[in-house]
């Protein structure tokens, strides 16, 4: 069974957090 | 000498602050201090015409939309808005967007995320925040887990954080599990950031530079 990747990981893709949007036109 | 007083006239946004002394305290150039300035006023002239970016215009620019609430966008307003007066100045977006910087220190990222995932200011990540996180996230992304994986995750993320086991990571708790994981710092590195001045390319530092 594969390893559960942590929450935090999991948490680091929330659209919430990627500011790269900002930077696109 | 008439370019040279009509750049002094330039209308500048109430927050504004001399690129020179933004470049010196942050990762960035002058030039992409600069830069960063045409992305501020893009974003703060969005909604409310006023210089200064108002949490509608950052949910704007984040999700196309600036109805509705998220927790990490709330989250991530508040840390910017240093002043704490409800709205990002310049000074402050680009202090903050510093530490995102590719090449900003591993020790200023984790410092920032801690602050970021310390929903109630505690001084600690609680087990409460992280599940409050973990719902967030399955809510925004519209995936679907069931109330014993979302509680496996939750569980097996904090056993592995919360090394003196008592129920809460503490700062120094989160630098080792950090050091050991390092993918959970992703959202901290915006490769954008290193060649912001072809994204924005600035030309008012022409002007400014015959004064």
């Amino acid at each position: 069974r594969p390893a559960l990747m942590n929450a935090f990981e999991l948490i680091s893709t929330s659209q919430g957090l990627n500011l790269g949007t900002l930077f696109e036109k | 000498m008439g370019c040279a007083s009509s750049s002094k006239r330039r209308r500048r946004a109430p927050g504004y602050e001399d690129p020179a002394v933004l470049a010196a305290q942050t990762s960035f150039t002058v030039n992409e201090v600069e830069a960063l300035y045409e992305l501020y006023k893009k974003l703060s002239f969005s909604i409310i015409k006023d210089g200064l970016i108002h949490k509608e215009e950052f949910q704007l620019a984040l999700f196309r939309t600036s109805k509705g609430a998220n927790l990490f966008a709330d989250r991530v307003f508040d840390l910017f808005d240093l002043k704490r007066n409800g709205v990002i100045e310049f000074g402050e977006f680009v202090r903050s967007l510093s530490i995102f910087h590719p090449k900003a220190s591993e020790s200023d990222k984790t410092k920032f995320a801690f602050k970021l995932y310390d929903l109630r200011g505690t001084g600690y990540i609680e087990k409460e925040e992280l599940r409050e996180m973990v719902l967030a996230l399955l809510d925004e992304s519209d995936l679907c887990l069931s109330e014993s994986a979302v509680e496996e995750i939750v569980d097996s993320t904090f056993n592995q954080a919360d090394t003196n086991g008592d129920g809460r990571i503490d700062p120094r708790e989160w630098e080792e599990f950090v050091k050991k994981n390092p993918a959970s710092l992703r959202n901290m590195s915006l490769p954008y950031l290193q060649d912001i001045t072809t994204a924005f390319p600035s030309f008012v530092m022409h002007s400014e530079v015959e004064d």
